[in-house]
C-alpha cells in the first residue's frame, strides 16, 4: 500500500490533470505541474515512478494516460457506492454535488432521523429511516458512509455505519470520532480551506 | 512570502494541535506529528523552523505556544469577516458551521438572487439582496467572499465580489472562475476527500 502522503496528492493531480484535459491540453511537464500546485516537481516525478509512469524526455507526461492510471490507483474506474446520513442543509448539497457521480463515486442512498424528512425526495433518492441503514447498505453493495449529522450524534451515527458493513467513513461532524482500525476514516474540514485563503490576503 | 506548499500545510498543523490541546496534551515531536499527519518529520521541522521554532531536543514542540504561532501567521489571531453569496444548501451549511467563528474567520452577510429568500433570517444574519453588497463589503471590512451559487453564476458572482472590494475568494462552484491577480483565490472541491478515502477501502 502506498503512504497516505502520496494517497493525498493523487486527486490533487488527478483534478489538474483533468483540468488541463478539458482545455485539450494532453502533455505536461512535472515542472508545469509542481509550480500549479505548489508541489516540488522531484516529488512529483516520484509519485509518478511508483506507478511505473516516467514520462518521456523533453515531452513530459501524456495527460489522458495519466488520468486513468490515476482513477484506476484511486479506484475510480469503478463506481463505489455511498450511503450519506444526515439530510440537512450539507447532506442534500452534497448529494446534489454532480461532481461526486461524474468522478464514479456515487451517493445511492440517504438517510435521516427527522420523521418529517423521511420520505421526502432528493433528486431521485428518498430518505429513508435509520431502521433500514443494514439492508441498505447490503442490497447496494455500498462501501463508505458520509457523516453530515450535528456533532453530537456522529460517533453514534459511525457506529451505526460500521455495524452496517461500511469500509470507509468520510466524517463533516467536527469532532473526533473512533471507528474500528480496518475502517479508513477519513474528516472533512473546510476550515483549512479558509484558513489558508486568510493568510494571503495581504 | 512564504510558499503555497507551506501555507497549505500550517492549517493542517493547526487542527493535529488543536486536538492535541483538548485533549490536555502540552508537547509534540515532529516524529508524532509526522507519523499521524503523514508528513515527513523533516519537512515539519523546515516549516517550523522558518517560523522561529526550533523546537527542544528531548522534549519536542510547545503545543500552546505553536498554535499561537501558527494562528498569528495565518491571521487568525485577528476576526477576519467574510460575507457568503448563495444561501443554498450549501451556504446555510456554511453559515451555521461554527467551527469558523471559534476560528476568527467570521461569516457576516449573506447574499442570494432568490427574492422568497431574501430577509430571511439564517441564525441571526437576514438574507440581503446583491444590490447591497458593494455598501456591505465596505461597511463591515469584509475582506473574503465564498461563492456557493450554482456553476453558471459563479464567474457573474466573482465579478461582484471583486468589484465590492474583497482580497480573497473561496470558490465551491465546480467551476474554473477568473479573478484578477491582486485577488487570492482557492478552489474547495470535497471529491478529493472522498477519492482519497476511496483507496483506502481495500
Ligand atoms: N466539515 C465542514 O467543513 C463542515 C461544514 C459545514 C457543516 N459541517 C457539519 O456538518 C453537520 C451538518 O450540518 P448541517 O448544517 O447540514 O446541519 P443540519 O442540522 O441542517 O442537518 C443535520 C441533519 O442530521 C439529521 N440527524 C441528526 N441526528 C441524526 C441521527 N442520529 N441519525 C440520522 N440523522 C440525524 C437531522 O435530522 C438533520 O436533517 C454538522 O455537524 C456541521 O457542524 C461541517
Ligand atoms: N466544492 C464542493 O465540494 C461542493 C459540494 C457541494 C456543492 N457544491 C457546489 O456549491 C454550489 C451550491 O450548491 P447548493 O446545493 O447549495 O445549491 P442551491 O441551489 O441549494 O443554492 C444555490 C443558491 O444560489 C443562489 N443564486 C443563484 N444564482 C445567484 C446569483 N447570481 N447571485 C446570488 N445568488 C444566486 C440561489 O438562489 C440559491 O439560493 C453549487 O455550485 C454546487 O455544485 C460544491
Amino acid at each position: 500500500k502506498i503512504s497516505e502522503a502520496v494517497v493525498r496528492r493523487l486527486p490533487v493531480y488527478l483534478r489538474y490533470l483533468q483540468y488541463l484535459n478539458e482545455s485539450s491540453i494532453r502533455t505536461v511537464s512535472s515542472q508545469e505541474m509542481g509550480q500549479t500546485l505548489g508541489i516540488n516537481p522531484a516529488q512529483i516525478r516520484k509519485d509518478l515512478a511508483y506507478f511505473g509512469d516516467f514520462g518521456r524526455k523533453g515531452i513530459g507526461y501524456e495527460v489522458p494516460y495519466l488520468i486513468e492510471k490515476i482513477k484506476q490507483i484511486l479506484k475510480l474506474d469503478r463506481t463505489i457506492q455511498v450511503a450519506l446520513v444526515g439530510a440537512g442543509h450539507l447532506g442534500i448539497a452534497l448529494s446534489n454535488y454532480n461532481r461526486f457521480t461524474r468522478e464514479k463515486l456515487s451517493i445511492v442512498a440517504l438517510f435521516d432521523q427527522d420523521p418529517n424528512k423521511i420520505g421526502c425526495k432528493i433528486g431521485l433518492l428518498p430518505i429513508q429511516p435509520m431502521s433500514e441503514l443494514n439492508a441498505t447498505v447490503s442490497r447496494l453493495d455500498i462501501q463508505i458512509g458520509i457523516i453530515t449529522v450535528p456533532a453530537p450524534e456522529a460517533q453514534r451515527v459511525a457506529d451505526r455505519l460500521v455495524a452496517a458493513g461500511v469500509r470507509g467513513i468520510l466524517n463533516f461532524a467536527p469532532v473526533k470520532i473512533k471507528v474500528p482500525d480496518e475502517i479508513s476514516l477519513r474528516t472533512a474540514d473546510l476550515t483549512t480551506e479558509l484558513q489558508a485563503l486568510a493568510y494571503y490576503i495581504d
